[in-house]
């Protein structure tokens, strides 16, 4: 799966996710990348997220969405994104990551698998990572 | 506001041989964004043209280096949404269509509907003149490996869990 987030200079906040699925998936057979809220989500009120891992366990979370009802409470992206990849895993023993821009232009990248690739550019800085902590 | 892009490549195994592709891809995927973005485009150009480079790179699942379903072929889910006014667009178990995430922008901005699907998505793409690409050109060698194997693994669910899409 890969995905993308942003914010332009006009405040405006968009999300995009693409993926071939699971590996050896039944015919048919549809996860979370094309389900609004679970897949991605952005409302410029409070920012845009896109989602990979076990879709399965992303639908019963409704993740995108999860993370950003988080933020609308006051949490970080990052904190946000911890809370609710930490709820799918206890609740539904799912494993993921998330990117996430919030309307002021905070981001995140986080993941409760071993690996995301993921790269990031901000003020002309770019920064990218694979393991956690990177 | 100051633009920002964040990219990934998903949450799935990276073993070592391809770490350096995956990341040289996001960073490509970023910087694209990130380009349209500092010459005053939009959030929604900037997300779609850098899903686009990273389903036109192998190393991703998406696009070009998907996985293979069952049958060994390729069926591939994309969507795309505008925070300014909440519309979004999808297709899901798309075929021999080399950038969904242009599809799904084209339910978005060209129907009344959220998501297509199958056939419908198709015949969808075929009205819009999107071009259909030969589906052999979409499975890569690696893709076609790892589905040879994990029919071996099949009555291995944990092996499946290794390989997150």
């Amino acid at each position: 799966t890969v995905g993308a987030v942003a914010i332009d200079s006009a405040g405006n906040v968009a999300c995009a996710t693409s993926t071939g699925g699971l590996t050896n998936k039944r015919v048919g057979r549809v996860g979370d990348t094309a389900c609004i809220g679970s897949g991605g989500y952005a409302d410029n009120i409070v920012g845009a997220t896109s989602t990979t891992g076990h879709g399965e366990s992303i639908m019963k979370v409704v993740l995108a969405r999860l993370i950003l009802y988080h933020m609308e409470q006051g949490k970080s992206p990052e904190d946000a994104a911890d809370v609710a990849l930490n709820y799918m895993k206890t609740r539904v023993g799912g494993l993921g990551g998330v990117i996430v821009v919030s309307s002021s232009g905070d981001w995140a990248a986080r993941f409760s698998t071993k690996q995301m690739a993921w790269a990031t550019v901000k003020d002309d800085q770019l920064q990218s990572g694979i393991f956690t902590g990177e | 506001m100051k633009p920002v892009i964040v990219v990934h490549g998903g949450a799935g195994r990276i073993f070592k041989e391809r770490e350096n592709g995956s990341r040289s891809g996001v960073t490509r995927a970023a910087l694209k964004g990130y380009n349209i973005l500092k010459q005053g485009g939009s959030a929604l150009d900037a997300v779609e043209e850098a899903v686009v480079v990273m389903e036109n790179d192998p190393h991703f699942n998406a696009g070009c280096g998907s996985v293979l379903n069952e049958k060994g072929e390729v069926e591939m889910d994309a969507i795309i949404m505008d925070g300014k006014n909440l519309t979004s667009g999808a297709v899901s178990a798309v075929k021999c269509i080399a950038n969904p995430i242009k599809l799904a922008r084209l339910v978005m901005e060209k129907t009344d509907h959220m998501l297509l699907t199958d056939q419908g998505a198709l015949a969808f793409a075929r009205a819009m003149g999107v071009p259909e690409v030969p589906g052999e050109t979409l499975i890569t060698e690696r893709s076609l490996e790892r589905w040879k194997k994990n029919l071996e693994a099949d009555s291995n669910p944990q092996e499946f869990q290794k390989d997150l899409g």
